[in-house]
């Protein structure tokens, strides 16, 4: 949305946050 | 007409209610899949976990509150429970797109992404309907206690954790309204600013790995 900076890049995302990829 | 602050907030509340109405407080058959696809099934795990978290939740809510509002936070709970799931199955979905993977073994038997997707969900909910205090000059209201970082507190779940779920929750839930974006936001800076350096925060531990592998790369050279 237009105020939420998104910090996550094109190769990232949950799974890689809760290191489960 | 225009609206006023305390009917933009009904609004939040109503429009939050009709999205859920249609989603279950439990498991869809999507999800169901995706459990089933686990190399170990976390559906009694997740079952469990709601049932207990939702006992935290109530008593906490009404030990802040009041107790005869425990029905009430029952019925938040309950909210927080049918987003949880709903945005649980959005996330899967866009993560097997991304990853063409259906095998999520490891995240669904992961208790930390499920406490803090719960907590964010719960954190909508209750922001939701705090929205409404807030508007009409409830500075007062025994809901104050009940702002962020309480669900942390009784979840006792570490700042940096929910702050992983964020970003994900807010792609995974194109309904989310624009107040509540930032409101999510506000929580993420919050976290950054203070609550992820707690002593006990697993972040230090991130660094702490980060130093190690970087250890091996050259460090950039500072910048002139």
């Amino acid at each position: 949305s237009r105020d939420y900076h998104f910090g996550l890049e094109e190769h990232e995302g949950i799974s890689e946050l809760f290191d489960c990829d | 007409p225009p609206q006023t602050p305390i009917r933009a907030a009904m609004n939040s509340i109503q429009q939050l209610r009709g999205e859920l109405t249609s989603v279950s407080d439990k498991p869809s058959s999507s999800l169901i899949v995706y459990f089933k696809n686990c190399t170990v099934d976390p559906s009694d795990e997740i079952t469990s976990r709601v049932e207990q978290l939702g006992q935290v939740f109530s008593q906490k809510f009404a030990q802040a509150v009041g107790q005869r509002c425990e029905g009430l936070g029952k019925k938040r709970f309950t909210l927080g429970v049918q987003l949880y799931y709903k945005v649980m199955e959005s996330i899967l979905k866009s993560e097997e797109k991304r990853l063409s993977v259906q095998n999520f073994s490891k995240l669904l038997n992961n208790a930390t992404f499920h406490t803090s997707l719960l907590a964010c969900a719960l954190e909508v909910v209750m922001a939701t309907y705090f929205g409404s205090c807030v508007k009409n000059g409830g500075d007062e209201s025994p809901e104050t206690d009940l702002r962020f970082p309480w669900i942390l507190d009784i979840f006792h779940l570490h700042a940096f954790d929910f702050y992983k779920v964020i970003e994900s929750f807010i792609k995974a839930e194109p309904t989310l309204k624009h107040d509540m974006i930032e409101h999510l936001g506000r929580c993420e800076q919050k976290i950054m600013e203070s609550l992820a350096w707690k002593t006990d925060s697993p972040l230090f531990e991130l660094l702490r790995q980060s130093r190690e592998e970087g250890l091996g790369e050259q460090a950039e050279p500072p910048a002139t």
